[in-house]
């Protein structure tokens, strides 16, 4: 009895609405029973790859859930095996949620991604010069390496001595 | 050329739609095939923005909603067909992308008419279906395109935040007082996670206001059911969707709430107090709040309590809005006494009868409220000045701070019992995080305790403290450090009081609520 | 007397801002599926 005066939940118009309460409460009991669901919001997950190729109906048709996971993700970051993965997954598979944890996870382990070169680098030992902006020394860096007659063509890491990476570049 | 006439245009715009259906079926990695298809409709003279435009995007519409539809599945699972919908979202996005612009003007100048022609299409689905309105293709369409214009390019900042105010524009449009039946997809919609903190990160802050709108019509929606302190099961269901987006936003953008809590309190019904302290318990993610009950606080030594907080909503349109401004400083330059100025105060605070009734008060609670706090800063500012200039002064306070004694102590004296409820609630909202407001309010509402000639005032100001503190958590840092102060020092006698020990419950109460409060 | 609102689903002593994972006003379960992420131009 010491507070405002009490209600008066009836057939009043409600303060700048175009219904009165008791319309408002038949709308919202009607709309109770049709509310958005968890899949209204959720996109279909197909991920369409740039060239399909058809595969035997025995091979997985769909990605396995796991790749969506963060987690999977981490745990390819603490295997070496598994920076090379994380490797395919950035470079094979763009504009993807797996391409974003693969570049998280890769950042995780000390690369960094060169936006000039399209590449990520990781010091091989401490830079010899360090400003505001770059640093330089010798870096492992993930290459594809392009030689036809070469037995062992594709993808490698590869040391870089003395590259200057200006942090302008840096992403 | 399209057809003028209305069921040959329906034809035309079907065939355009199914088309589209075809090509973005298509397994092709390229846009190409979409982008062609976007630049046959520009030149076709549907794309420039007239009303050829809108009565194209309103069929398509509503050939989209009509092919909604929920399929019992074999396995008696329901499944929503969304198809047509997410075409049509992907249709209109592949439109804003790659449509041809006129040299100059924003690539997304076809957006705002979008939004507008399905703003209409809704609320003229929703007022002639009534409870067979189905609010979920439309969720489902604007999510579509929240996430699509969510992947643009960080790098537009721009475009991001045209984006994200012609949403919250078309929002405020379906705010729940216009298409009530609408409001829990609407509610889902403001908080989604791909656009509440858009709004609120970055673009230096200027979505704040967007949302506060868009908080303050959910607020001013809810209001008469929640006058009732018993909440019927839907009514509940509403307000702890409400209290799971306050937490949110109290977790990530407690600066938000702290920012804008002066006209959230004014929609706000007094008798929601746990939803109120949720945003009156805001503080800065870079402030530290000494612990309440630390014994001999000295909370005036802290640095932040002489730092005015930031309010961004407008203190003083209410007061503008009754004409009482010009009164209100006149009052605190010359604190003429002769004035009838303090004798009219408590009349000017009614609402017309009339308005009593649907506001379920007789008093205009957003004026109190702005009176308070407006008449506070004032005094605030000129204590401040004097303290800077004159650091150890002992001379008397400015006048404008006794001038503003004066009001608070007429109203306390005037006002019945529950203008003075609502008063001594207008000052108890300001006790929040360490700031001068918090702190000059604390003063003035003890102040008021202990100079008050009545029991019955000092056991409202306790009721008024008390019901705020005896709700489940969070509690206001201010709210708790003036309690522990009214109870611990002994200037104010309060375990003295009768009304401490009018019933065995109230003496527990009392106890309890001082333990818990260290 | 309000609720206990740590039983609304909300972890609110996460250290991660919390609507990353906020699903719905309706429901009490984190969001499912792939969080909101942004991939930089300059990874195409």
């Amino acid at each position: 009895d010491l507070g405002a005066i009490g209600d008066n939940i009836g057939g009043n118009a409600n303060s700048g609405g175009v219904h009165d309460l008791v319309y408002n409460t038949q709308m919202l009991e009607a709309a109770f029973y049709k509310l958005p669901q968890p899949k209204d919001s959720e996109r279909a997950k197909s991920y369409t790859p740039r060239h399909p190729a058809a595969t035997p109906p025995s091979y997985p048709q769909v990605q396995a859930p796991i790749v969506n996971n963060p987690a999977f993700w981490e745990r390819l970051g603490l295997d070496t095996l598994g920076t090379d993965t994380l490797f395919f997954a950035f470079y094979y598979q763009p504009n993807t949620y797996q391409q974003y944890l693969a570049a998280k996870e890769l950042k995780k382990q000390s690369w960094r991604y060169h936006r000039k070169y399209y590449t990520w680098f990781q010091r091989h030992e401490e830079p010899k010069i360090a400003t505001d902006d770059f640093e330089k020394g010798t870096y492992v860096y993930f290459d594809f390496h392009l030689a036809n007659d070469d037995p062992n063509q594709g993808w490698c890491q590869r040391i870089k001595a003395d590259f200057k990476f200006e942090y302008s570049f840096l992403e | 050329v399209m057809e003028p006439d209305a069921s040959s245009f329906q034809k035309q715009v079907s065939l355009l739609f199914a088309e589209w259906y075809r090509l973005s079926e298509l397994p092709s990695g390229t846009d190409t095939p979409c982008i062609r298809f976007v630049i046959q409709l520009h030149q076709n003279g549907l794309l420039r923005g007239d009303d050829i435009t809108e009565r194209f995007f309103r069929v398509l519409l509503e050939i989209s909603v009509s092919h909604f539809g929920e399929v019992m599945q074999s396995s008696q699972q329901v499944q929503s067909s969304f198809l047509a919908i997410d075409i049509y979202a992907k249709l209109v996005y592949s439109i804003l992308k790659h449509c041809p612009v006129d040299q100059g003007s924003s690539k997304l100048f076809l957006l705002p008419k979008i939004l507008a022609v399905t703003v209409r299409s809704i609320q003229k689905d929703a007022d002639e279906k009534k409870e067979d309105f189905n609010p979920r293709p439309y969720y489902r369409l604007f999510i579509n395109w929240l996430l699509d214009f969510g992947s643009l390019d960080p790098v537009h900042d721009g475009i991001n935040f045209q984006v994200l105010s012609a949403f919250a524009n078309a929002f405020h449009a379906l705010q729940p007082l216009k298409v009530p039946a609408f409001s829990f997809a609407w509610l889902e919609l403001v908080s989604h996670r791909t656009f509440m903190p858009k709004l609120l990160a970055g673009n230096s802050q200027k979505g704040w206001p967007f949302l506060h709108r868009l908080l303050v019509d959910l607020f001013q929606f809810m209001e008469p059911f929640l006058r009732n302190a018993e909440m019927g099961e839907l009514i509940r269901f509403l307000y702890q969707g409400t209290l799971r987006v306050l937490l949110v936003l109290l977790h990530d953008f407690p600066e938000f709430l702290c920012d804008f809590h002066f006209s959230f309190c004014d929609v706000i019904p007094p008798s929601c107090i746990q939803m109120r302290n949720i945003i009156l318990s805001a503080f800065p993610r870079n402030m530290r709040l000494p612990d309440p009950s630390t014994p001999n606080l000295k909370i005036d030594l802290l640095d932040e309590m002489s730092l005015a907080p930031r309010i961004l909503s407008e203190v003083d349109a209410a007061l503008k809005a009754k004409q009482m401004k010009a009164d209100v400083d006149e009052f605190l330059r010359t604190r003429q006494q002769s004035s009838p100025f303090l004798s009219d105060l408590k009349q000017r605070l009614l609402l017309p009868p009339s308005e009593a009734s649907h506001a379920g008060t007789c008093y205009n609670v957003p004026l109190i409220n702005s009176l308070v706090l407006y008449v506070g800063m004032q005094a605030i500012q000129l204590l401040q000045a004097r303290n800077r200039s004159q650091p150890q002064s002992v001379s008397s306070d400015p006048l404008a701070a006794k001038a503003a004694l004066d009001i608070f102590q007429t109203l306390i004296r005037d006002l019945d019992t529950e203008g003075r409820y609502l008063f001594l609630n207008a000052i108890a909202n300001q006790l929040r995080y360490p700031n001068t407001h918090t702190h000059y309010f604390s003063v003035i509402l003890l102040y008021l305790f202990s100079d008050a000639h009545q029991e019955i005032i000092q056991e409202q100001i306790t009721r008024v403290l008390l019901e705020r503190l005896i709700v489940n958590r969070p509690h206001p840092w201010g709210l708790l450090i003036t309690f522990i102060e009214l109870i611990k020092n002994p200037d104010y006698n309060f375990w003295n009081r009768t009304f401490t020990r009018c019933a065995p419950e109230i003496e527990n109460l009392f106890e309890t609520v001082s333990t818990s409060c260290g | 007397l309000g609720i206990d609102l740590t039983t609304l689903g909300l972890n609110l002593n996460s250290s991660e801002n919390l609507h990353k994972t906020f699903a719905s006003p309706w429901s009490d379960e984190p969001a499912k599926g792939e969080p909101e992420f942004m991939i930089p131009e300059c990874y195409h």
